[in-house]
């Protein structure tokens, strides 16, 4: 019974693609199966595994192929992807008129859903119509939250349209988890990770990712962060997270 | 003669806020009276400058509220904002509905344009409605790239929505300059600079914007890097840029 969650933060650059591909490659490592959804016109988790869909979630959004068609292998086993293509920047307005426009990912993920231990959802910087999608799609969202000033200043608005979401059309959307990125040994940092502590408890992942070069590096090689440096402080957190996620819900 | 930049990429976090803030202020700090309008519903450039907005560019965009009246003072005499707000978010797509919607914001800048030697459109991650009444409304584009790999996946994207605009809603549209950001000494920053060099060449500004955390910290204080402190390394790049820029053309 596959788990969708939506990787989702309006504010731009915080990790939400880092986060997709490389806790997605972490939980592969762990012998479940996992689909990246990338909804994304930039295609970041696309290009950052090395891959170029020549069908793309464009086409299945709005030209009604079928998500099977679409999702690709990647070099780990167990890691798949539905690419994005810079054509979707189109699609979002054209997706507006389109009936029940903010179910048309939910009805495709439904087909692959169970084929998949997790599905994750790479969402654009924005609040618009693709996001909408994804949150309507999912089980649950993860917020990668950066340790800095704005990215404190946005998630109030994102809260507001998660349970907007969840009180008309996905009554079941829980928040996943938030999760601390680009941590560094600063005062600023320590001060927005003491913030967000205390406002989301418990819901905030104990760990947080660090700041690390190695992490910029890997997709530039098209390779999950494992793949180019397993020992890396980068690698070595997203693995940490994905033991912390598994422990919360060990029948997966 | 006031010349109007919109600061855009549709890439998320890679410095258009505050650069939009810093680069305004320190050619404020030589004398030019400076505009900056956010019309990014996340509105960090309001936030960024300590303020908030009771009337907004929602108000302006879509109820008719003029320019003028929205305007505030920054702590810094000769720096103005005219303040976004999250309803803006909704905005973008009541926007959708308005008759000549890609020139909503351009007939209202008219209005105060020649008040102002430069006016500063801060956009959000994205090339929908309001990034496009900002590129409608422009003289010239400046776009700040981060120094990392996914900054150089979507420029070529951005490049042909400025030439579209060019071709169809603005003809005098032009690159005013590419800035590099958050440059920092790595093998990674320096492979990403000298692509970009190769690519735009003379686009590029001399000055390279360095990842210094003084730069994240200021905005928690609502103030410009100059108020906060001048003599850090991102004070010096942005004012250095600000001479730079002025060199270019004398007139203003
Ligand atoms: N922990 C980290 N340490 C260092 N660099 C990182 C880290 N996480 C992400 N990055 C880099 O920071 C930039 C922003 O990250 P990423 O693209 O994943 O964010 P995003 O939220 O998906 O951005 P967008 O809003 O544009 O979709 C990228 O260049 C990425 O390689
Ligand atoms: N040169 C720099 N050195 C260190 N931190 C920086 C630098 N420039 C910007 N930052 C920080 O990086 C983050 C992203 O910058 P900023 O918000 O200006 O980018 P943006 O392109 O406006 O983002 P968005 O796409 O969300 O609008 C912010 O937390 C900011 O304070
Ligand atoms: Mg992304
Ligand atoms: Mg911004």
């Amino acid at each position: 019974m596959g788990k969708i969650i939506c990787v989702a933060n309006q504010k731009g650059g915080v990790g939400k693609t880092t986060s997709c591909i490389n806790l997605g490659a972490s939980l592969a490592a762990c012998g479940k199966k996992i689909l990246i959804v990338d909804i994304d016109p930039q295609a970041n988790a696309t290009t950052g595994l090395g891959k170029k869909g020549i069908k793309s979630m464009y086409e299945v959004l709005l030209e009604g192929v079928k998500l099977n068609a679409i999702i690709l292998e990647t070099e780990l086993p167990y890691l798949f992807i539905a690419p994005s293509k810079t054509d979707l920047a189109g699609g979002a307005v054209e997706l507006g008129y389109v009936p029940n426009r903010e179910k048309v990912l939910s009805k495709t993920l439904s087909q692959v859903k169970n084929d998949f231990s997790y599905v994750f959802i790479d969402c654009p910087p924005s609040l618009g119509l693709l996001t909408l999608n994804g949150l309507v799609s999912a089980d649950s969202v993860l917020i990668p939250i950066q340790c800095e000033f704005y990215a404190m200043e946005g998630v109030g608005k994102l809260i507001d349209t998660i349970q907007r979401v969840k009180s008309t059309l996905n009554p079941g959307l829980e928040i996943e988890g938030i999760l601390l990125t680009m941590w560094s040994r600063t005062k600023l940092a320590r001060e927005v990770e003491e913030e967000i502590r205390n406002y989301f408890k418990e819901k905030v992942y104990k760990t947080v990712i660090p700041r690390n070069i190695r992490l910029a590096e890997a997709p530039g090689f098209g390779k999950p962060i494992m793949l180019y440096d397993i020992l890396s402080k980068g690698a070595q957190a997203y693995l940490t997270l994905a033991q912390e996620i598994l422990k919360r819900e060990p029948q997966r």
